[in-house]
C-alpha cells in the first residue's frame, strides 16, 4: 500500500493534503451512496436524490480544498517576509478553523485523530493571539475609504461616538423637535380621556 | 484620530501598503484604483443625502440618476478598461447596487458572446449608446435555477419569419430580473424554442418591452416592479408577462444555434454555451464574497478596538472588546476567510479569462470544469460570507443593528447571492455531478486533470495521523 501521509497540523502544505483527502473521501462516499441506492433497484434519478446530502457535502469539501490550496499557493508568490509571515498565520488559522468546524469529516475518515483535533483547538487560540497586534493593519490593507465603507463604526479615525450622534441627528424624524403626530394624534387623545 | 486605533496601527509588524498592493494584484493597480477613487470623492455629484434617510422611490430615483451620471463621467474620464469601470462603479455606488447594473453585467456581455456578426453590428452600438437599455430576463415566478423548467415559449412562425413569445401560465411570468420593472426598454428573454413542432430547449431572444421614446410598455407587454424586498432598495426588480408578442427571426441570438427562415434548427457546438454568461457572473460573485466580507471585517475589527467594555482584570480600565478571546474567535477566522476568498477571486477571474479565450479559439474542453468549479465556489463562498457578515454585525452589539454601521446594508445587499445566479444547494449538486463523473472516470482507470486530479492520487494515499 502507498506510503501513508504524515499529518503535521502546523504545516500548511500538510493541511492542504488533509483537505484533499477529506474531499476525496467525501466524493467516494457520495459515489458509493449512489451505488448502494442503485443496488436497491432505484432508478438513477432516485438514487441521485437519495444521495443528495452526501453529494452537497462532497462538493462543499471539494471547494474547501480548492480554497485552502489556492491560499497556500498564493503564499508561495509573496516575497516580503513580514507579509508572508502574517498571511501564513491567517492561512493556518483558516485551515485549522475548517478542521475544527468539520472535525467529524476528518475523524471518521481517519485523516486526523482525536489528540490532533484537541491540538487544533489549542493552536487556534495561539494564532488568535499572534494575530491580535496586526488586526487593524490587516483590515487597513483592504484600503476601503470611509466614503466607500459608509460606516460610522468602521471609520478610519475610530471617532465612532461623536459621529454616531451626528448621524442620528440627521435622521428625518429629527427635522422638527416635535413630530406632527403629536398634534395629530396624541394631543387629541389626551383631550378625549 | 482615536488614540486606541492609533496605538493599534503602531503595533503592525508589516508594511500595510505592500499588502494592499498584493490584494489589488500590483502596485500600479493600487495607484490607479486610488486615482479613480479620488475622481469619485472630489466629484460634487457624488455628494448626496444619506440613502438610509430616503424612501424607496427616492432611493430608486437617486440610483437611476447616479447610473446616468456614471455613464457620462466614465466617458468624460476616458475610463474604458472593464476592471477600471468596475472599480469606478463600486466606488461610486458604495455598498448599494446600481440601477442599470444588469445592462452592464448581463445584457451587454450576452450580446458580445451570443450575437452573430450581423446581430453584433445592429445591437451592440445601440446598447453601448444606451438607446437600448437592457436586462436579462431568465428567472420566472415558478422557476429559477432549474433552467430546463422555464415555461416561457418562443414559437417560430415560418409564414411571417417571426417568433411568438408567450407566458403560458402565471408561474411563467418573468420575475426578479434587475432593472426590468421600470428601467429597461429591452430584455434578453430566455425561452423554450419551438420550431417545426419540436422543442429545442432554452434560447435567448432580444425583446423590446418599452417604447424607445415614450418608455410606455409595448402592446402585449405587461411589466412592472415586484415590490419592496429585504434589501436591494435601489433596484427595480421587475415582472414581465408576454402576451403573444411577435419579434423578427433575427432577434434570436444566433452565434451558436440558428433557426433558418424555413424554421429548420441548427444545434450549438456545446449545450453549455448559454451558460457562459452565468459562469462569468459566478466567477465575479466569488470576488464579491471577498469584498463584502472584507468590508464587514474592517468595520467590526476597527470598532472592536475603539469599543471598551466591562473588565478582564479587576481594577483595570475597561479593556478593548478585541482583547476578549471570544471576540477574536468570532472575527479573526472571518478575516482569514476574507483573505482566502480574495485570492480565490483573483484565481477565478484569471481562469475565466483564460478559458474564455480558449472557447473563442473553439476549444471547449475546460468549460465543464469551469462550469462546475464556478458553481461550487459561488455557493461555498457566498454561504460562508453571508454567515460571516451577520457574525460581524452581531459582534458590534446594538450599534451593528443601526444603519449607521453599514452592516445591515452590506448584509441585505450581499445575501441574495446565495439564491440568485443559481440557488446554492443546486449549485453544489451541479458540482457534485462533475465530481461523481470524475470519480467514475478514475474507477475506470482514467488520469484526470484540473481541480479534480486529486481523485487519482487519493485512491492510493492513506493518512497516518502524526503525534504532534
Amino acid at each position: 500500500s502507498a506510503r501513508p501521509t504524515v499529518v503535521n497540523i502546523n504545516d500548511l502544505t500538510s493541511l492542504v493534503e488533509v483537505y484533499k483527502l477529506r474531499a476525496a473521501k467525501l466524493v467516494e462516499m457520495a459515489a458509493k451512496s449512489i451505488q448502494q441506492e442503485l443496488q436497491r433497484s432505484k432508478s438513477q434519478e432516485d438514487a441521485w436524490n437519495s444521495s443528495a446530502i452526501d453529494l452537497v457535502r462532497a462538493s462543499d469539501a471539494h471547494c474547501h480544498y480548492v480554497v485552502v490550496k489556492l491560499f497556500s499557493a498564493k503564499l508561495s508568490e509573496i516575497g516580503d517576509t513580514a507579509i508572508h509571515s502574517v498571511l501564513s498565520t491567517l492561512a493556518l488559522l483558516y485551515a485549522l478553523q475548517g478542521i475544527a468546524q468539520n472535525s467529524g469529516d476528518f475523524l471518521q475518515n481517519n485523516i486526523v485523530d482525536v489528540p490532533q483535533v484537541l491540538q487544533v483547538s489549542v493552536r487556534i487560540k495561539e494564532l488568535l493571539s499572534q494575530l491580535r497586534p496586526n488586526a487593524v493593519a490587516l483590515v487597513d490593507a483592504f484600503d476601503y475609504h470611509d466614503e466607500m465603507l459608509k460606516s460610522v463604526l468602521g471609520r478610519y479615525d475610530g471617532n465612532v461616538y461623536e459621529n454616531l450622534f451626528e448621524w442620528a441627528r440627521r435622521s428625518p424624524l429629527n427635522r422638527t423637535e416635535v413630530h406632527e403626530s403629536f398634534h395629530k394624534y396624541l394631543k387629541p387623545l389626551r383631550s378625549k380621556l | 484620530m482615536n488614540p486606541d486605533i492609533l496605538r493599534e496601527r503602531q503595533k503592525a509588524t508589516f508594511d500595510v501598503e505592500k499588502l494592499t498592493h498584493i490584494l489589488d494584484g500590483a502596485p500600479e493597480k493600487t495607484r490607479r484604483r486610488r486615482e479613480i477613487q479620488s475622481l469619485v470623492l472630489s466629484d460634487p455629484d457624488f455628494q448626496h443625502e444619506d440613502p438610509n434617510f430616503m424612501s424607496r422611490s427616492d432611493r430608486y430615483d437617486l440610483a437611476v440618476k447616479k447610473s446616468a451620471q456614471m455613464i457620462l463621467k466614465l466617458r468624460e474620464y476616458g475610463i474604458a478598461d472593464p476592471e477600471e469601470i468596475l472599480c469606478y462603479k463600486s466606488l461610486y455606488r458604495g455598498n448599494r447596487h446600481e440601477a442599470l447594473g444588469l445592462h452592464f453585467v448581463m445584457f451587454l456581455p450576452t450580446l458580445y458572446s451570443q450575437c452573430d456578426p450581423q446581430q453584433f453590428q445592429k445591437w451592440v452600438p445601440l446598447a453601448e449608446s444606451f438607446q437600448v437599455l437592457g436586462t436579462y430576463a431568465q428567472t420566472e415566478m415558478g422557476h429559477g435555477t432549474h433552467l430546463r423548467g422555464l415555461e416561457t415559449t418562443a414559437t417560430y412562425d415560418p409564414a411571417t419569419q417571426e417568433f411568438v413569445l408567450n407566458s403560458p401560465t402565471v408561474s411563467s411570468i418573468k420575475w426578479w430580473p434587475g432593472a426590468l420593472g421600470k428601467t429597461s426598454n429591452y430584455a434578453i428573454v430566455l425561452a423554450q424554442l419551438y420550431t417545426q413542432g419540436n422543442c429545442h430547449g432554452l434560447h435567448a431572444f432580444i425583446v423590446p418591452i418599452r417604447d424607445m421614446n415614450t418608455h410606455e410598455p409595448l402592446p402585449g407587454i405587461v411589466v412592472g416592479d415586484i415590490g419592496p424586498k429585504f434589501g436591494f432598495h435601489e433596484v427595480d426588480n421587475g415582472f414581465l408577462k408576454l402576451e403573444n408578442v411577435r419579434i423578427p427571426r433575427d432577434n434570436m441570438l444566433m452565434k451558436y444555434s440558428k433557426v433558418e427562415p424555413d424554421g429548420s434548427y441548427v444545434k450549438p457546438p456545446s449545450a453549455k454555451l448559454t451558460y457562459s454568461t452565468m459562469v462569468f457572473i459566478r466567477s465575479m460573485i466569488v470576488g464579491e464574497s471577498a469584498r463584502a466580507l472584507a468590508k464587514s471585517c474592517t468595520i467590526a475589527i476597527r470598532y472592536s478596538t475603539v469599543r471598551r467594555q466591562s473588565e478582564i482584570r479587576p481594577g483595570e480600565p475597561e479593556p478593548q472588546i478585541l482583547d476578549y478571546q471570544t471576540q477574536q474567535y468570532k472575527l479573526f477566522p472571518l478575516l482569514a476567510m476574507a483573505y482566502a476568498f480574495t485570492f480565490v477571486g483573483q484565481y477565478m477571474t484569471k481562469t475565466y479569462h483564460r478559458i474564455t479565450a480558449d472557447i473563442n479559439q473553439g476549444d471547449f474542453s475546460e468549460l465543464p470544469e469551469l462550469h462546475a468549479l464556478s458553481a461550487g465556489l459561488k455557493a461555498f463562498t457566498t454561504w460562508a460570507a453571508s454567515t460571516g457578515i451577520e457574525v460581524c454585525r452581531m459582534s458590534c452589539g446594538g450599534h451593528g443593528y443601526s444603519c449607521s454601521s453599514a452592516l445591515p446594508e452590506i448584509y441585505v445587499t450581499f445575501t441574495p447571492t446565495c439564491t440568485y445566479e443559481g440557488e446554492n444547494t443546486v449549485m453544489m449538486l451541479q458540482t457534485a455531478r462533475y465530481l461523481v463523473k470524475s470519480y467514475r472516470q478514475v474507477q475506470a482507470g482514467q488520469q484526470l486533470s484540473g481541480s479534480v486530479s486529486y481523485l487519482n492520487d487519493a485512491q492510493q494515499q492513506r493518512v497516518q495521523p502524526q503525534p504532534v
